[in-house]
């Protein structure tokens, strides 16, 4: 993603890591859906 | 801080709930003769009390039936489908106390659970649920009287129940002692601070309300609102996040992009399956956007807006390191709902007001991380650049299209029969009934000629 500019040119700082949830591959691509579903929390 | 009666005392219900958003908020009731005691997940979206009836390698705990001498088997085979997971048990009724609660004991719709998927899951430290929400969704039939209404007739309380999830800036699924209150016949002041706004129920099965509009940084999405609303648009507390119809979902992912202006995120963050982390020094709240969800007001030319901050939807996770604190993203896409979950519901006061066929959101107590508020709610807004409905036609004129629907079937049912009648008569049969046996000379000639 381009951000556009900013007045004060503040961006969010990139994280300093992506984790995976759960211990998984952390692709965030073809998750397991244990892994989609612990990732949704509760949906009754 | 009691019922105008005097029949009800609300503080004692003040903090009689324990949880998280991420595992959901629990009451513990005592079941059954002798007690047992259980812990109950609150559940607004769904109508049925059920309770583990047998051992479970997730649970410490369930009911045992065989040891309550009040219990009393119905015998009907329970199934109940969540979005998430799904249980079958044996209905019965018995007796239930509240410890923080109405004083008295209570004879209660109960749902045995012997047969479960995914729906205990790891680590929940509750061992049934309390569908909250309006018989229409009771299963088998709306028959089955739900907990709620059990309550308001045998102990005489008004129809009316409020909700305070307290899990703000929390780590979603931590250690689940994040407190909460869940006050039953009534409201307590000291949960929340400023006016109630209310929104009316469309209808009584979940608590369905009407979406008008959706703000990312003060920036209106502009969508049709009915794509808000499609098809339904609920408040949920057993949904731990806030869902959203996929079209809404994009555009909000899309504003939250542009307006915390974010270098380069990964798909995996927003999609949820990734946690963000950031060195402890590091502020990320402060870059990211408000949202607001704005609600038809029960002035139906008005409305009014509630505001989640940051600290609501990016929520810590419990997964830290020493230097890092690691977040996810707590809106997630659905295919056939706008859901108000625990997400939205933390930063608010939320009050079921059945006898009013309304529901209302105050500014929660507990709505603060760090001393600063992460939620706001005002109004009114006029209503003027808004559609008069932005309910899903579908969702409610669903028994009207099933009648339609039933009458096409039974016009071509018809129809089809007397082809089928018509098909089958006998040739003979028919030119009997054409020509009533006369013959003159053209007929017979005609005849004879096809021979």
């Amino acid at each position: 993603v381009s951000p556009p500019s900013a007045p004060d040119g503040s961006l969010v700082p990139v994280p300093v890591a992506l984790k995976p949830r759960g211990g998984g591959n952390g692709t965030g691509t073809g998750s397991s859906p244990e892994l989609q579903q612990e990732a949704e929390g509760l949906a009754l | 801080a009691s019922d105008p009666s005097g029949a009800v005392n609300f503080v004692a219900m003040v903090d009689n709930l324990q949880g998280d958003s991420g595992r959901g908020y629990y009451l513990e009731l005592l079941l059954g003769t002798p007690p047992q005691k259980l812990n109950i997940l609150v559940d607004t979206g769904s109508s049925n009390f059920a309770v583990a009836g047998a051992p479970n390698a997730d649970l410490t705990s369930y009911f045992n039936t065989k040891e309550s001498s009040t219990y009393k088997l119905l015998g009907t085979v329970v199934t109940v489908k969540y979005t998430q997971g799904s249980w079958i048990g044996t209905l019965g009724t018995d007796v239930v106390t509240i410890p923080k609660g109405i004083n008295g004991t209570f004879t209660i719709n109960i749902v045995a659970i012997s047969e479960s998927e995914n729906f205990f899951l790891k680590g929940v430290q509750w061992h049934g649920i309390l569908g909250l929400a309006y018989d229409a969704l009771a299963k088998p039939s709306s028959s089955v009287e739900t907990f709620f209404d059990s309550l308001v007739n045998q102990a005489n309380i008004p129809n009316i129940f409020s909700l305070q999830m307290c899990g703000a800036g929390l780590p979603v699924t931590g250690t689940g002692t994040n407190g909460g209150s869940l006050v039953l016949g009534g409201i307590e002041p000291s949960l929340y601070k400023g006016e109630i706004w209310y929104t009316p129920v469309e209808k009584e099965w979940y608590y369905q309300v009407e979406i008008l509009k959706l703000e990312v940084g003060g920036e209106n999405l502009n969508l049709d609102c009915k794509e808000y609303n499609s098809d339904k648009a609920i408040v949920d507390s057993g949904t731990t996040l806030l869902r959203l119809p996929e079209k809404v979902f994009s555009a909000v992912v899309g504003a939250i992009i542009q307006k915390s202006l974010i270098q380069e995120f990964s798909s995996g963050f927003w999609s949820g399956v990734q946690l963000a982390c950031w060195a402890k020094s590091e502020q990320p709240w402060t870059f990211f956007p408000e949202i607001s969800i704005y609600l038809r007001d029960e002035n139906s030319s008005r409305s009014f807006r509630i505001t989640i901050f940051p600290q609501l939807y990016i929520q810590p996770a419990f997964e830290t390191s020493q230097n890092l604190r690691c977040y996810r993203f707590g809106i997630s896409s659905s295919t056939n709902a706008l859901v108000i979950g625990a997400t939205v519901m933390e930063g608010f006061y939320v009050i079921f007001d059945r006898t009013q066929k309304r529901v209302g959101f105050a500014l929660s107590t507990c709505a603060e991380v760090g001393g600063s508020p992460v939620s706001g709610i005002d109004g009114p807004f006029e209503t003027t650049d808004v559609a008069s409905t932005c309910v899903s036609t579908i969702s409610f004129h669903e028994p009207l299209l099933w009648i339609v629907s039933y009458a096409l079937m039974s016009f071509c049912g018809l129809v089809l029969l007397v082809l089928i009648v018509l098909l089958l008569l006998p040739a003979r049969c028919r030119r009997h009934y054409s020509d009533n046996g006369i013959v003159n000379d053209e007929s017979s000639l005609v005849r004879h000629r096809w021979k």
